[in-house]
C-alpha cells in the first residue's frame, strides 16, 4: 500500500455537491461512486443524476432517507441507466420517477460488493485502490460542528446514519486518516471533505462499505 | 421533540435559532477542550449547521439506513475473478 493515495489526484472524483435540506446522502454517495467508477474506466468524468436515484430507487424513501445497499441493489437488478445530472437535475425534494427510453444514453452498473471491513482497514484500503472510491455509512452526529483536522474522538461506531464516499487515505503523518467526501457543500469541513482516523473504525467508517463495478 | 416540531413547523423563530446557536457554542467549547494538545486532531466550531439543535440536524441530514453487511473475507478476491 502507498503511504498516501487519493483518487482525486487521478481526476476521477466529481466536485463536492450539496444535498441541501434533503436527506438524500445515500443517493449522493452511490451516484458519486458510479461517476468515479466510469471515470476510472476512461469515460469522461461527469455529474450523474442524483434526483433519478431519489425518485426511482425502490425500497428507499427519497429525501426522507434511504439505504445505499437498496440503491445499489436497485441499480443492479433493474439495470437502470443513470442519466446526466443536466438531464434530470437535483431539486432537493421527492418527485415522480422520470423514465428514459432504452436508447437514451446512460450509465448502468455490472455489480457491487458490500462488506463489513471493521478490524480490516488495510484490506479496505486495498479494495479502495482496486475498485475506486468506496461508499460508506458513518455515525455523523458530531460532524455537525466539524471544521477540519482528523476526527479521532467524539465519533463512535454505534449508530451509522450518514452515507459518504471514501476517496483515499493518508498515512504520512502520526495519525493516519481516511479522506472522505461529504455532500454538505464545499464550504463544510476541509473543502467539503472530512478526515477520519484510520485503524480503529472511527465513526464506524469500516462497518458498511460498498464498491461499484462497471 | 424539537426535531419533529422542526420538521412540521417549517421556518423557525429567531429565539429558537439563537438558542440553538448558543448550545452549539457550548458544544464547540466542550469538544475542543478535551484533546487540545493532540496534533492535527479535529477542530469544531461555527458552520452552516450551528443554528440547528442536534436533533434537528439529525432529522434532516442524517437519514441513511443500514443493514448488516457480511464480514469481508478473501471471497472478495474470488468474487472479482468471476467478474466478466
Amino acid at each position: 500500500l502507498p503511504l498516501r493515495f487519493d483518487w482525486r489526484d487521478k481526476h476521477v472524483v466529481t466536485q463536492v455537491r450539496n444535498q441541501q435540506m434533503c436527506g438524500g446522502c445515500w443517493a449522493f454517495s452511490v451516484v458519486g461512486a458510479v461517476e468515479s467508477a466510469y471515470a476510472i474506466k476512461g469515460k469522461p468524468l461527469e455529474d450523474l443524476s442524483v434526483q433519478q436515484v431519489i425518485d426511482c430507487s425502490y425500497n428507499n424513501y427519497g429525501c426522507n432517507g434511504g439505504s445505499t445497499l437498496n440503491a445499489l441493489n436497485w441499480l443492479n437488478k433493474t439495470q437502470v441507466k443513470l442519466v446526466r445530472d443536466s438531464e434530470y437535475p437535483f431539486k432537493a425534494q421527492n418527485g415522480l420517477c422520470l423514465y428514459f427510453a432504452d436508447t437514451h444514453s446512460g450509465f448502468s452498473i455490472k455489480g457491487y460488493s458490500a462488506h463489513d471491513f471493521s478490524d480490516q482497514e488495510d484490506e479496505m484500503a486495498k479494495a479502495l485502490l482496486t475498485f475506486g472510491p468506496l461508499v460508506g455509512i458513518v455515525d455523523a452526529v458530531s460532524w455537525q460542528d466539524y471544521l477540519g483536522g482528523i476526527i479521532q474522538h467524539h465519533c463512535s461506531s454505534g449508530e451509522a446514519n450518514h452515507a459518504i464516499i471514501i476517496t483515499g487515505f493518508d498515512k504520512t503523518g502520526s495519525t493516519p486518516y481516511w479522506i472522505v467526501r461529504n455532500s454538505w457543500g464545499s464550504s463544510w469541513g476541509v473543502d467539503g471533505y472530512a478526515h477520519v482516523k484510520m485503524g480503529d473504525n472511527t465513526c464506524g467508517i469500516a462497518d458498511f462499505v460498498s464498491a461499484v463495478f462497471v | 421533540g424539537r426535531s419533529a416540531a422542526f420538521a412540521r413547523t417549517g421556518p423557525r423563530s429567531r429565539e429558537q435559532q439563537a438558542a440553538a446557536f448558543r448550545e452549539s457554542l457550548n458544544r464547540h467549547r466542550y469538544l475542543n477542550s478535551l484533546f487540545p494538545s493532540e496534533n492535527s486532531t479535529a477542530v469544531y466550531g461555527i458552520n452552516q449547521f450551528s443554528y440547528l439543535f442536534p436533533e434537528e440536524f439529525k432529522a434532516v441530514y442524517l437519514k441513511s439506513e443500514t443493514s448488516r453487511f457480511p464480514k469481508y473475507s478473501a471471497d472478495l478476491q474470488t468474487f472479482i475473478s468471476k467478474l466478466p
